[in-house]
């Protein structure tokens, strides 16, 4: 069975696809196959995977898989390393938009895309874009859980409630089994009371939904938090991930440990 | 006369908010009148300088300005401080985009909004969505100027030739006078390499640009940057300025010195 997660935040610049690409690559160097879905019209997973290196034009990318019934899973995907593989998105994503409107089963392209696929994968994490449109939603549908990427800051708390609802629509309309597993705390200060004041009260609002009957019933607030490492914003200029970058810097001993965790989970489940 | 300007970038979390509300109150400390337009259906740029108070229901919002020729910008205004106003926005702005979409007008209602208005305020600061939509649209129609606040990251300079191609089209079909002004530097760590090599590429790139005939041969870096602060990322929470929450933390510098740039060159045109 394949673990899918949808990397989620209608907010941008929060750290989706940094947490995307490097919580894969830190699954893969368990040795546990992963694969990434780009369904940003950014395509920033894609870029910070495989670089500004000439793109295979014949190589299908995720719009294809989303508007052709003719391509399937295994069609799209892109070795990236030995256990980490992409479905690539481009910059055209944008007029997938419009053209998913028109069909009928718009939401359900991906979780179709994915149920039909082959299973040689055991986590596929969805790069999700800074909106609540289409390809979130269809994330959403295709999802069983969703992780939260965000930074601990007052400003940040407020988009919460909205991503919370938009998840328990779906979980109610389309995918029964959609749970948020939690939340990744990125560009993380530590030192400061503010962030730690908002974690408090991110952690105190998780605690007091354990017994009611909502997707977020059982999410918590990962530990440890991703710090703040320049690191990280640089190694998607070279194409690389944090590990293959600056693996003993502290954006990829984070990383490892979120992997460890996430990986933990999942053999116990 | 009254300089108008667009705080704008597509990519979210990139410091538009943060920007727009310090700059505005570094430029009301200089005893010039500031009008603050809050235009994201977010509605930070309100939360940050009302805090949640209760607000007054009756309190028209840019959404009324927009979409009821009923409203006048001076019906809209609310002061926020002696030299500072602010057009506040609520969080059904969301439904704005589709009832603007059905005017004939719709990219111009701002710009019809101000230049009906009173001309009491020196300067006008709109706060943009992270997105290209009508908002956005309708503040690059309105103003004179736009500024860029960003990261200096790989990742943030992938948006902005999407960004300066959108102020091209709106420059050539709907605001002949739109001109870039140039980008701020938001969250800001001078220290690292990788900034400085993003900086100087913008640079480059601004300088490569002086002779042609484009909205930004005249756009430039500001400087300073404006530098992470963990006090600016605070002072939402308490619906404060940086000015009245910690007037000497660095953050308060920076914005000083840019409000006293921007005032100055005002004065100099
Ligand atoms: N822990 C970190 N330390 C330093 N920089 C970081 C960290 N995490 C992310 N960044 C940088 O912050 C910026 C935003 O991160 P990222 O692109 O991952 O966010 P996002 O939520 O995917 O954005 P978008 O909404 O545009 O898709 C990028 O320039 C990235 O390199
Ligand atoms: N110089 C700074 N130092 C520390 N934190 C900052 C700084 N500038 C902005 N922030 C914080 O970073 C986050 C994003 O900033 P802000 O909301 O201004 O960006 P934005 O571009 O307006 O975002 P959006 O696209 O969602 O409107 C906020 O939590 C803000 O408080
Ligand atoms: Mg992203
Ligand atoms: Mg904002």
């Amino acid at each position: 069975p394949v673990r899918v997660i949808a990397m989620m935040n209608q907010k941008g610049g929060v750290g989706k696809t940094t947490t995307t690409v490097n919580l894969a690559a830190a699954i893969a160097r368990q040795g546990r196959k992963v694969l990434i879905i780009d369904l940003d019209p950014q395509a920033h997973a894609t870029l910070h995977v495989a670089g500004e290196r000439e793109d295979d034009p014949d190589q299908p990318t995720v719009y294809d898989l989303l508007l052709d019934s003719d391509f399937e899973l295994s069609d799209c995907v892109r070795q990236v390393d030995e256990f980490l593989d992409i479905v690539p998105a481009e910059t055209d994503l944008a007029a997938v938009e419009t053209e998913l409107a028109g069909l009928g089963d718009r939401n359900q392209r991906l979780a179709r895309a994915i149920a039909a696929g082959s299973t040689e994968h055991e986590f596929i994490l969805l790069d999700c874009p800074p909106a609540l449109g289409l390809l979130t939603l269809n994330a959403l549908a295709a999802a069983q859980e969703v992780m939260i990427p965000m930074q601990a800051h007052f400003l940040a708390l407020q988009g919460v409630s909205k991503l919370l609802e938009t998840v328990g629509l779906v979980r109610e309309q389309i995918n029964p089994r959609l749970r948020v597993a939690g939340v990744v705390l990125c560009m993380h200060d530590s030192q400061t009371s503010h962030s730690k004041e908002v974690v408090a009260d991110l952690e105190r609002f998780f605690e007091s939904q354990r017994n009611t009957a909502t997707a977020w019933n059982s999410a918590r607030v990962y530990h440890p938090a991703i710090r703040r490492n320049i690191k990280l914003a640089e190694c998607p200029s070279f194409g690389q991930t944090i590990f293959q970058y600056a693996m003993w810097a502290p954006g990829a001993m984070d990383y490892k440990k979120l992997g460890e965790t996430i990986v933990a989970e999942w053999d116990r489940a």
